[in-house]
Parts: C-alpha cells; sequence; structure tokens
C-alpha cells in the first residue's frame, strides 16, 4: 500500500508534528523541499516527507506533502490555488503515464493525492475566511478531512463547542468532504479505540461524529503511569498523552487513515476526483 | 485614576477572555461597540468595556478598547492602520480640547490610549509578518507591550523558547516598545508575585526579563485545593489557574499595568507620544 496524505493549514497550527506523531519509531525514509508555482507564477514551498510503516503486518508506505507558508502572510490571497494546483499537477503527470505507450498498470507509479487532512487552528470562534475559501477549492479535487490541530489548547466543552460550530459551518459553506464509509473494522476486538471521545457521545463508534478531528501531536516521549514511553506534552498543570483517547482523537484518525479507510481512499480519489480530471481534460 | 488600555492581535488569542479575566469581581460599568474607520476609508469595529476597579484602595476606572476583527481576513494588508487611526484621533480630540479656549486642565477627559496590549499567537514559531508590521506601526505611537494569548497550549520549555525567540525578533526588527522603569513596588512585601516564572528565571524580579508575557485568561471559576474560586480552566489532564505564577504571567502583568506602572504609563503617553503627535500637527 502506498498512501500520498497533503496536509495543509496555518503555520503553527501542529501539522509537522503531527506528522511526526504518525510514524513514531517506524522507518523514516527521508525529506525533501519543493518549490511549485501557481497560475500568477508565485512559487509556495512544500515539504515532502516519505516514511515506511508497518500497520498490524502490512507495510504501508506514506508520503506526506506539508505546505508551510500557507496562511501565514499579511495578504494571503489565493495561497490555495497552489495547493489546488499541486493536486492537478499529480492528476496530470498520472493522466500522461495512463496514456503513453509504454505503460505499464501493474507497477504505474500513483503520487496522486490521496487525502487533504486540513488543519483548522483551535482559536474558538470558527472557520476562519481563508479556511472556508480554502476547503471550498480543495473539496472538489481531493478527499478533504478537516482536523482541530493542538486541541490540547481546548476544554471537553469548548471542544464538543468548537466540533459542532465547525460541522454547521462546514455544511453552511456547502463545503465538500470526504465521505467516510460506514465502519467495518477487520479489528473488531479493538472497538472501544473508535469510541468517540472529546465531542460527548459514547455509543456508537462513527467516524462522522468524530469531525472534525481534534488532535493534538508530540515530539517528546514521556513515561506514562504504567511506565510505557508514549508521545505526550508535560504542563505544570498535566500530562497530555497524544494515543489516550480521552485527550484526542488521534489514535482514532491515524486508524481510520491507515489501516480502515486506507483503501477506499484510494479507490475514491481513482474513481472520483481523478475521474472528474479526466472528464474535464477531455472536454476542453 | 483612569488608564485607558487598546488590546489589538488576531481574532482567538484569547483577548476578550483576558478582559474579561482582568476585572474579576469589580464593577463592570458596559460595553459599547463603535466604527472606526481608516485612511482607505474601511471600516473596522472596536469593542469599548469600562469597568471601575478597586486595587489595593485605590480607584481605577479602566476602558479597555478591543478590535475584533484585526488580522481575520484573508487578506489583512493595513488592517493596523485603522488601529493608528484611533490612536490618532483620540490625541487629535485632546489638542483639540486643550487648544479650546474654555478648557479647565483640571478636569480635561483623557481618553489617550495609554498602554497597548499586543496579542502574539502562540504559535511556536515567533511573529508573524502582520505581528512585526504591526506592532511596528503602533510603537512609534503608543506604549506597546507585547503578550503572548492562550499560553497554556506551550509548555514551561516551549514558553521560555518562545519568549527569546520573539525577544530576539523584536531586537532584529527595531520595534518600539514600552520601556518599563526600575521596579518600585509599593508592595514589597508581596514581592515574589513578580518573581520571573515560566521563562526561567528566578532571581531578581524584572519586567523587561518576563516579555512578552504569557498569559492565561477564563470566563469560568473552578475550586482550587485551598478551596477558593479562582479563574481556571480544567483540562482531563490537569487544572490551570490563571492567577497561579508558576502557570502563567497574568498576575504579574496585572499588578504592572494597574498599580506599579499605571502613572508611568499615563506620563509616558502625555510627554512622550502625545507630544510626538502635537509636533508633529503643528510641524505640518
Ligand atoms: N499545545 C500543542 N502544541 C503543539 C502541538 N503540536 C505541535 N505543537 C507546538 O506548536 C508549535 C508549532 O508546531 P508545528 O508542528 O511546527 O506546526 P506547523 O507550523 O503547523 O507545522 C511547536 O512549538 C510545537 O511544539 C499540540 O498538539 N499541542
Ligand atoms: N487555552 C486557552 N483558551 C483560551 C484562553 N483564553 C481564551 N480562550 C479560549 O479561546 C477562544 C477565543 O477566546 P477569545 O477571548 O474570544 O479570543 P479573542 O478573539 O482574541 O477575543 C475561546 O474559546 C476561549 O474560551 C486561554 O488563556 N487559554
Amino acid at each position: 500500500f502506498a498512501l500520498n496524505l497533503l496536509v495543509v493549514g496555518e503555520t503553527g497550527t501542529g501539522k509537522s508534528t503531527f506528522i511526526n506523531s504518525l510514524f513514531s519509531s517506524d522507518i523514516y525514509d527521508g525529506k525533501e523541499s519543493l518549490g511549485i508555482s501557481n497560475r500568477i507564477g508565485q512559487t509556495i514551498q512544500v515539504e515532502k516527507t516519505r516514511v515506511t510503516l508497518m500497520e498490524k503486518g502490512v507495510q504501508v508506505r506514506l508520503t506526506i506533502v506539508d505546505v508551510p507558508g500557507f496562511g501565514h502572510y499579511v495578504d494571503n490571497s489565493n495561497t490555495w490555488n497552489s495547493v489546488v494546483a499541486y493536486i492537478d499537477k499529480r492528476y496530470h503527470e498520472y493522466l500522461e503515464r495512463e496514456m503513453s505507450v509504454k505503460r505499464n498498470l501493474e507497477s504505474q507509479l500513483d503520487d496522486r493525492v490521496h487525502c487533504c487532512l486540513y488543519f483548522i487552528a483551535p482559536n474558538g470562534h470558527g472557520l476562519r475566511p481563508l479556511d472556508i475559501s480554502a476547503m471550498k477549492a480543495l473539496g472538489t479535487k481531493v478527499n478533504v478531512i478537516p482536523v482541530i490541530g493542538r486541541a490540547d489548547t481546548l476544554t471537553s466543552d469548548e471542544c464538543r463547542e468548537f466540533k459542532e460550530k465547525i460541522r454547521r459551518e462546514l455544511k453552511e459553506h456547502d463545503i465538500k468532504l470526504y465521505d467516510f464509509p460506514a465502519e467495518n473494522d477487520p479489528d473488531a476486538d479493538e472497538e472501544d479505540e473508535l469510541k468517540p471521545t472529546r465531542n460527548g457521545h459514547s455509543k456508537e463508534p462513527n467516524a462522522k461524529a468524530l469531525l472534525p478531528f481534534a488532535v493534538i501531536g508530540s515530539n517528546t516521549f514521556i513515561e506514562n503511569k504504567d511506565g510505557r514511553k508514549v508521545r505526550g506534552r508535560k504542563y505544570p498543570w498535566g500530562t497530555v498523552e497524544i494515543d489516550n483517547s480521552d485527550h484526542c482523537d488521534f489514535t482514532v484518525l491515524r486508524r481510520l487513515l491507515l489501516r480502515i479507510h486506507l483503501s477506499d481512499l484510494m479507490d475514491v480519489t481513482d474513481q472520483v476526483h481523478y475521474e472528474n480530471y479526466r472528464c474535464e481534460y477531455f472536454n476542453k
């Protein structure tokens, strides 16, 4: 399996830390910086991180693209256009390979973006104009999953209210999101990991009910009370453990991305988003 | 004493909560919304909050101006111009009153901004281009005190590093800040309240050493272990108390603003910033 993940959102929302947290002790294959340019010739930098994970015996080659300058400037008009251009370029290259005479479907390189995690700043008020414009544009091109970064800045009540506010705004602005298929968890015995935590529900495990996922990331390891070394954040008033589902949805999101919906994300990209691109391309 | 405080910074940095935290159980006199326009005719909204506080037997009439839309948009070019216009307008009105025939120096209304708290988002990276441009412009007009909002999102190490990074950047960009006079604390017995906390020092009390102040605000009251009701934030992993100096610099900042440097802030405004305005005005 090879999953291509695009991580977008304002600087300081915890994206790079989240990316590092995804592959705790896994094999880190390397990192590279690339410049991509948009229609008006502006170049924005992307950081590509490649890592190979072992998820319950299945090898997953994960490529993560992070856009560090996103939303950083005084004027961020059209920052999302460069990201859309990046996504389109991957579709274009795939299309060219598909149409080439010497193609080999078995081994065709697939670096199309299978999933875009959009990081929302935990500001307590809701989506910002930049978030709305960006997600609207991205939603028609790629599987978008909204995520609240640095969620340890929100109390449980604030987290639940913020999630509800965001869900309302996403609906209001008609933003297209990745549609999670019904849970079909191959590890049914670990089902309680999917139990919604910081949004008040506690009955049926349901990815949609957790949206937007409240994540916390960390580059530091802390010894928890069972003596295990876990990723966490140590404050004077207490310690956050990112894999503790009472603290955030990190573990849930990781499982949904890397195990449960891995193939669905790739299928929807190929059969819906890439198809749309092909149709648009041939209709021009 | 009547202190006029301007609170500026991106939405979601905790400004309104901080303002509410300043006057715990004090008399809340009222709130009003006003529109102010900048040179290019854009109107931005300001919220004016008036409250009367009793600080160790001294009555302080505090007027706080908050600029809710600051830094909120996709394009924030020149958002700070409206704030500078607001400050200049107050100087202008004061000048007109000073020059009027029927003036009465004893009872002259002074609604000039005595202090501007600039809220920096705790993004871990440093100042944003918007922060640099805004503080540069404001620093030449008013007493600017930089503050890190929602500081409970930073661990003690991150807080110390972030403060150092910001101090370096403020110096690098030659940003003019309010120059704290040497500590002359009338309540010398409570000196330990000024003990620097989250930036590693613990020797001499020194406001400059704490800059930028790391504050946490809260609208909810929590019962602490001594049974007292204190403002705090309750997380699944622990409880933050905003008046606990191991948790943040809230108490220190409050004392510096409302007691220790109250008259110096007003003097510097009158003798330096307002004087500069008058000179510029008469030299045109
Ligand atoms: N409170 C909190 N801070 C975090 C979290 N993740 C990262 N940080 C800190 O936030 C800052 C910015 O994180 P970074 O991952 O570089 O954000 P990015 O700019 O979105 O890539 C750093 O100081 C991190 O240590 C988190 O989950 N919670
Ligand atoms: N973690 C944390 N959250 C805060 C703090 N102060 C306010 N908040 C929350 O942050 C959100 C925005 O706060 P607000 O005061 O409205 O920010 P403003 O937009 O700058 O005025 C709200 O959900 C608050 O409850 C704080 O010190 N720490």
